[in-house]
C-alpha cells in the first residue's frame, strides 16, 4: 500500500 | 515603491485562476529578477512556484525586495474586474499593508483601482535543488488536461510511467481500470502539437489525481506543458508563460511506506 509523501521529505526549508 | 505594468493584463487574471484553488495565502515576491511566489498547498503536498521576470512587464520599478502577503481568493476577485484585454499596473508603497491594481482599456477611455488589503503570512521557502530527471514529457497541456479529467472518473490516482514505448497514464477503481499511452509524435503540422519523450532511465510513479486535476486549471495559460518525473522526487508540471517566466506545480509522489 502507498502512502502520499509530503514536500519537505523532498525539498528542505531554506 | 513598486509598479509593475503588464501590458497583457489577461496573463495575471489566468495565472490567479491557475493557483487560487491550490494555495489560499501567499507572499508574492518582488525583486529586481521579477514578481514570483512559492507556496504550498494546505496539506504539503503540493508546491506551486511562479516567475514572471521582470523583462516581460513594459514598465517594471521595485525599489527593494519587498514580500508581500495576499489571499489568493480576493486577488482573483479583484482581477476578474479586470477586462481581458486590460493592461494591468501592480502599485505599492513602503510600509503600506495595501496594493492597489490598476486596469486600463486598451483604448484608455476606462480606468479602475482597485485597492487590496495585504495580510501578514509566515511562509517558509523551499529549496528546490536542481535535479537530473529520468524522463521528460512534453505535450499539449490541452491533451494532459484531457487525460486527467478521464481518469479521474474512473480512479483517485495516476501511476505515471515512461518507456521507450512512450508515456503511460493509469489507473483503476472500484468499476474498473484505464491505461492511456502516447507515443512520441513530432510529425505533426504545429509543433504545439508534438509530443516529446525524452528517457534517460525508465520511471514509474504514483500520484493523486485530485492534485493533478488542480494543475491542469493552469491550460490556458500555456499550449504545452512539460511533466517531469525522476524516481523519489516530486513530479514537476510546468506550464511555461509566454516571453516572461513559469507556473511550475510540484507534488509529491505516493510512496511505499
Amino acid at each position: 500500500l502507498k502512502s502520499q509523501a509530503r514536500i519537505a521529505r523532498f525539498f528542505r526549508y531554506s | 515603491m513598486l509598479e509593475l505594468r503588464l501590458v497583457q493584463g489577461s496573463l495575471l487574471k489566468k495565472v490567479l485562476e491557475a493557483i487560487k484553488d491550490l494555495v489560499t495565502d501567499a507572499n508574492f515576491d518582488c525583486s529586481a529578477t521579477g514578481f514570483s511566489l512559492q507556496a504550498m498547498d494546505s496539506s504539503h503536498v503540493a508546491l506551486v512556484a511562479l516567475l514572471l521576470r521582470s523583462e516581460g512587464f513594459e514598465h517594471y520599478r521595485c525599489d527593494r525586495n519587498i514580500s508581500m502577503g495576499m489571499n489568493l481568493n480576493n486577488m482573483s476577485k479583484m482581477l476578474k474586474c479586470a477586462g481581458n484585454d486590460d493592461i494591468i499596473t501592480i502599485k505599492g508603497d513602503d510600509g503600506s499593508d495595501t496594493i492597489t491594481f490598476m486596469f486600463e482599456s486598451p483604448t484608455q477611455d476606462k480606468i479602475a483601482d482597485f485597492e487590496m488589503k495585504l495580510m501578514d503570512i509566515d511562509s517558509e521557502h523551499l529549496g528546490i535543488p536542481e535535479a537530473e530527471y529520468h524522463a521528460i514529457v512534453r505535450m499539449p497541456s490541452a491533451e494532459f488536461s484531457r487525460i486527467c479529467k478521464d481518469l479521474s472518473s474512473i480512479g483517485d490516482t495516476v501511476v505515471i510511467s515512461v518507456t521507450k514505448e512512450g508515456v503511460k497514464f493509469s489507473t483503476r477503481g472500484d468499476i474498473g481500470a484505464a491505461n492511456i499511452v502516447l507515443r512520441q509524435n513530432t510529425t505533426v503540422d504545429k509543433p504545439e502539437e508534438a509530443t516529446i519523450i525524452e528517457m534517460n532511465e525508465p520511471v514509474s510513479l504514483t500520484f493523486a489525481l485530485r492534485y493533478m486535476n488542480s494543475f491542469t486549471k493552469a491550460t490556458p495559460l500555456s499550449s504545452m506543458v512539460t511533466i517531469s518525473l525522476s524516481s523519489e522526487l516530486p513530479v514537476v508540471v510546468e506550464y511555461k508563460i509566454a516571453e516572461m517566466g513559469y507556473v511550475r506545480f510540484y507534488l509529491a509522489p505516493k510512496i511505499e511506506e
